[in-house]
Order: structure tokens, then C-alpha cells, then sequence
């Protein structure tokens, strides 16, 4: 199972579109998936249409209790191949609860394995500060895929979040987690801004950037009140597209390593 | 001092834009204003060309350090009648500082009261997460206003954070904080969810919503690479406009109670 976390500490850069999106292309192309919300918000789990207000048990659970498993929680998505990890609000006091534990960084990682037998892949929404469910994520993780907003404060942001992605692998000698690419999102391509700015991600970061871009795109702003991913929500649409490119793209440098 | 935060634990729907832009538009009624920026990304601080990065000393120093006020790690910006008290990273170690001290969510109010005389308005900048320091600018404001994107997820997140805000009242007696009005950020006129969410959202929330819309406008991206709010910016954009009007609103609003 190869582990891919969605980060960003900047809010509302399409993190939970792209982890909830990615995880259907990967799904759309025959792979087994697991989607783990690592959000108290839950809104990668209504993303596929799952209450989280009506959970008696989430990843919170998972977490905190030695005895639950990460597939007592699991829930099946109308999707063939992928499952959910869902969360509420329950897991906004994971800081608090998980704190005095000393595998307080690893407990994700060492849930996940017992599950990765059954999935190709795992996706890991992340929520946007750095925290101790950030690091458990980053620690789980084999990538990351960095979402971008094409605005002015993506570049001191995404230096600062590389920085820290970088430290967390030296601190923690088990953790290798590199970053797998720099998805530009809410692109606008005749914009000046997000012009200027996709300019310097590339100039900056090279490589780095994905040449898959999501644009602006209203579509994708709808799929979750109708609790779908935009792949089957509106198939030809042209955020689904671009999300099965970058599905594309992802799985083609994993091939790479 | 009439102290306001502006509040939201999702990311991205126009917290900072806000803080920045009505402290401009209540400075330039001639009021004297207070920006804190209570978000270690210190987004808020650059909007007024501050760098967080060349800062000795931020509002962190002041959280932690009973020796260290408000007023000396207070900034001039350039706008007659605003300073800034900033931030930058240092303020991500925050939490895990300020909660073994029995104050820790009184802090910046006892702070903040050192400096009272000398402002008309104090704005409070949040980063998204429910946190210690979320807990802090909510026990030291008299008003929220709270951001909300034109989006699927508005709905049930707000009503998340009025519960947050009425449990903060009634766990914490002196606090003493009121939503001020909900500010619906990201409006587009012709778009079908925005114009179903702003209809659920005056429907349900009444006269709470301002009458103020902030429309989505490159304009309002574009300003902070400038370091400087809309007002100075680009004075005659709707952007500015819209903001101004906001200003006359919120002050509307403070009259009346
Ligand atoms: N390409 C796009 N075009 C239009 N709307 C989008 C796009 N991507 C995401 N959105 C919408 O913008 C809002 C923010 O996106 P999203 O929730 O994916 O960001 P996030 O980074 O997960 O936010 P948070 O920091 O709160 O976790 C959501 O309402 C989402 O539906
Ligand atoms: N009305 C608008 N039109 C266009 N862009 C906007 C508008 N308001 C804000 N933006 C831009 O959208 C991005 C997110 O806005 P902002 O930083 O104000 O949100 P936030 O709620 O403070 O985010 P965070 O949760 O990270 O603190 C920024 O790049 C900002 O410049
Ligand atoms: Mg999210
Ligand atoms: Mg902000």
C-alpha cells in the first residue's frame, strides 16, 4: 500500500477536493483505495456522501483505543474499490488526547500497516495546521502531494511546509516520507495573479509542479452536496478530467521511483 | 476599545482579507485601530508589507513573556491610525507553550487591556483551527464576525462555530463575546451555489448575515503582494467599495446595541 498525504497548512487550498478526487481517479483505474479524513471538519467523509454527524465510531476512535482497528471503522463508498476512514468532530481533541502518549507520532502509521495488505493505496486528507494529526500523517506517509492555490501567498507558504516535511523526516529516522509533486489549484489561465504566480512555482520548484492543473472550476465546489466525487458526479466535466490526469500523473511517478 | 475577531476554523474563506481590510476601512473613518495577528502564517502582517520573517519580536513574545506588552511588539503600518501587533512562525509553538499555565486563555485579553485606551477598534486575525489561541481571541473580543465562503460546506460549519462560541460563553463567565453579523466572502451573482448557499444562509441565520457581500475579485488577491489593503490599493475597485460599506455596517451594528 503506498501511503499519499494531501497537506498544506494554508486553509482552503483544495486539499480535501484533490484527496477526495485523486482517490476516485486511482480507484477509476482498478486500484483498491482507502481514504482516511484526518479532519475533524469530515469533509472528505461528506465528500462521498457519509453523515459525519451520524458516526458512532470514527478515526478518532482508531486512534485513541488500542483495541479498535482502523477496519472496524472503515466504511464502504458507493465507489467499487474505495473505502473511507471517516472522521467528526470527535477527532478536534486528538492534540489533547493523543499528547501524554509516547507513540503519539507513530499511531497512525502503525494502524495503517495492519490494514495495508488490502489496498493499493491510501490517501490521507489532512487539515491545515501543523499538528500532531499532521505529523502522524506525514509519518504514515510514503508521498506527499502539496496543494497550491495560484495566489500571492503560495510561495512563503510552500517553502515553510517543504521545511518542515524536511524536518520531520530527519527527526524521525522512520519516516521517509518525500514530496511526490505541487498540485497548482483554483488555476485561472487568464488571470495575471495566478499567471505571475504558476510562473514562479515553476520557475521555483521545476519539476516539482505537476504539469496537471485543477482550475476554477464551480463543478467541483458542487460535488460534495451531492456527496460524490467529481468523477462520477459530472464524468465529462473538465475538473474530472483533470483529476483523472493527475491520477495519470501520480501513479506514473511512483512508477518513476 | 471595542475588540473584534474575525473568525472561521474553515480554512480559506476570507478570514485575513477581512481582519486586513475593515481595520483599513475603520481607520480611514478615522478611527484608531489595533490589528493582531493571531495566525503563525502571519498573512495578516504581510497584508500590511510587514515581513514575518524579519521580525525579532511578535505577538508571541507577548503571550509568553509577562515582561514583554502589547505596545513593544507593536508595529506603525503604513495607514495613519493602524498598527499591527504581528506574527510569524514562532507562533505555531503556541499551544503547546501557553497550556501548562493556568491563564493560558486569558493571556492575550489581560494583555490587550494594557493597551485599551489607546484604540478605537482592536481586529483579531484567527487562524482556522479551534485552538488555545482561537479560545484566547474569543474570551478577548466583544464581537466575532464570522467569514463565510458562498460554498457547500458554509452551512453545517457554521453552525458548528456558534456552538463553539456560545460553549466559550457559558464554560468561561467572563467572556462576553456576540457574533457581530455573518460575512458571506466569495460571492458570485450569477452562480447557482453561491445563490442557493447566501439564500439557505439568510434564511436560516436572518438578519445575522450582513447585508455586505464580499464578491470574488482578483483585486482582493492581488493587494497583498502589494503589502497594502484594498482601500489603498485599488480604491476605487468594487473591492474597496465593498469593504467600506462593510465598515459603515459593523459600525451600524456596534451603535445599535
Ligand atoms: N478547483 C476548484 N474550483 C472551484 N471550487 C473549488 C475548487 N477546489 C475546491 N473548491 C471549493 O473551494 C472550497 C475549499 O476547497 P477545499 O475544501 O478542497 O480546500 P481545503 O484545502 O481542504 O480546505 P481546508 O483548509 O478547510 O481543509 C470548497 O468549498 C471546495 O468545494
Ligand atoms: N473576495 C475575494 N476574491 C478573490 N480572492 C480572494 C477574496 N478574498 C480572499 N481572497 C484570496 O483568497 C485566498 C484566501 O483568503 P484568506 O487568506 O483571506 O482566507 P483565510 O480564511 O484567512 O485563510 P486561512 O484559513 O488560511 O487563514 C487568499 O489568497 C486571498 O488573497
Ligand atoms: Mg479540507
Ligand atoms: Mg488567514
Amino acid at each position: 500500500m503506498k501511503t499519499i498525504a494531501v497537506a498544506n497548512q494554508k486553509g482552503g487550498c483544495g486539499k480535501t477536493t484533490t484527496a477526495v478526487n485523486l482517490a476516485a481517479g486511482l480507484a477509476f483505474q482498478g486500484n483498491t483505495v482507502l481514504l482516511v479524513d484526518l479532519d475533524p471538519q469530515g469533509h472528505a467523509t461528506m465528500g462521498y456522501g457519509i453523515d459525519p454527524d451520524r458516526l458512532r465510531r470514527t478515526v478518532h476512535d482508531a486512534l485513541l483505543d488500542d483495541a479498535v482497528s482502523i477496519s472496524e471503522v472503515t466504511v464502504r463508498s458507493e465507489l467499487d474499490g474505495l473505502d473511507v476512514v471517516p472522521s467528526n468532530i470527535a477527532l478536534s481533541s486528538a492534540e489533547r488526547d493523543l499528547r501524554p502518549r509516547a507513540d503519539k507520532a507513530v499511531i497512525l502509521s502503525r494502524k495503517l500497516e495492519a490494514v495495508a495488505a488490502g489496498y493499493d493505496y491510501c490517501l490521507i486528507d489532512c487539515a491545515p495546521p501543523m499538528s500532531l494529526l499532521m505529523l502522524n500523517a506525514l509519518i504514515a506517509s510514503d508521498e506527499v502531494v502539496v496543494t497550491v492555490q495560484a495566489q500571492y501567498f503560495a510561495l512563503e507558504g510552500l517553502k515553510r511546509l517543504l521545511k518542515t516535511v524536511h524536518l520531520v523526516t530527519t527527526r524521525f529516522p522512520t519516516c521517509h516520507v518525500r514530496v511526490l509533486g505541487l498540485l497548482i489549484t483554483f488555476m485561472e489561465d487568464r488571470t495575471l495573479l495566478c499567471m505571475q504566480v504558476q510562473k514562479q512555482l515553476r520557475t521555483f520548484f521545476g519539476t516539482m509542479v505537476f504539469d496537471t492543473m485543477i482550475h476554477r472550476n464551480i463543478r467541483l465546489a458542487e460535488a460534495p452536496s451531492a456527496g460524490e466525487p467529481i468523477l462520477t458526479y459530472a464524468p465529462s466535466d473538465r475538473g474530472a478530467k483533470e483529476y483523472r490526469a493527475l491520477a495519470e500523473e501520480v501513479l506514473a511517478r511512483l512508477e518513476a521511483q
